[in-house]
């Protein structure tokens, strides 16, 4: 029931995303605020399927060139691109200091047993400006396989760009920045080489109280 | 914007694209 329903292709489902801000109080306490999330979904045959966008509205906000979001969807498979906007929680105070963390974790399952290989681009105007390879062993658990990024820290650059972004005075300004600011992620078979997920990620920043909000489309071409 | 970025506004995405989910 999730495929077209939730963030799953044929062989891999994404259970959780968050990317967080862990900061301690006291040596019990830490504080751990979400900048943006997607929970855990049982979606079943009675819930309707996610809305679509057509992939070619976005092309241009993703790289473009070899190995771009074109390339990649023409290869396929098509049930394995998403797109999702963040609405980003970016209501908390930041302060440089050392004991903070900033992190992003994830989790996949499947049923069957491989090696993935997770690439996260960080595009500002469509192009490139860091990219982030990790690879994941699968755990057998509960009858299926489950792959974690655990706490994966978040890069220098990311940092910089929320600092930054949180020093604009008005939430519009702060969404006109983000309007450039896109990510790619892009999920693989490390040995088949075989797209198991491709999420297009786009942000704006939360007006809600009640923390980070998120939509999931399927991308097709009509 | 700087010139050929079509705003994403002006493309065609669903009204929910626009609307916050207030969960």
């Amino acid at each position: 029931p999730w495929q077209g329903r939730s963030i799953a292709g044929c062989k891999l489902r994404m259970l959780e995303f968050s990317a967080f801000l862990e900061q301690p109080q006291d040596p019990e306490t830490v504080n751990k605020h979400l900048f943006v999330h997607i929970g855990q979904s049982n979606p079943t045959y009675s819930d309707p399927y996610l809305e679509a966008v057509d992939i070619r509205q976005i092309y241009d906000k993703f790289p473009e060139k070899k190995g771009g979001l074109k390339e990649l969807f023409e290869k396929g498979p098509p049930n394995a691109f998403f797109l999702v906007k963040f609405w980003a929680d970016l209501s908390i105070n930041l302060q440089d200091d050392s004991s903070f963390f900033y992190g992003v974790s994830s989790q996949y399952e499947s049923a069957e047993n491989m090696i993935i290989t997770s690439s996260t681009k960080v595009c500002s105007f469509g192009k490139q400006v860091v990219e982030k390879v990790e690879t994941e062993y699968a755990r057998f658990e509960s009858g299926r396989y489950v792959f974690r990024i655990h706490r994966s820290p978040l890069c220098e650059y990311m940092i910089n760009f929320i600092h930054k972004l949180k020093h604009l005075p008005e939430k519009y300004m702060m969404n006109s920045v983000l309007e450039n600011f896109t990510i790619l992620q892009v999920v693989t078979n490390r040995d088949t080489l075989e797209t198991l997920l491709c999420i297009a990620y786009v942000f704006e920043v939360s007006t809600s109280e009640h923390g980070a909000q998120h939509h999931i489309y399927r991308l097709l071409k009509d | 914007n700087p010139a050929g970025h079509v705003p994403m506004r002006a493309r065609q995405l669903p009204a929910s694209f626009w609307q916050e989910p207030r969960t």
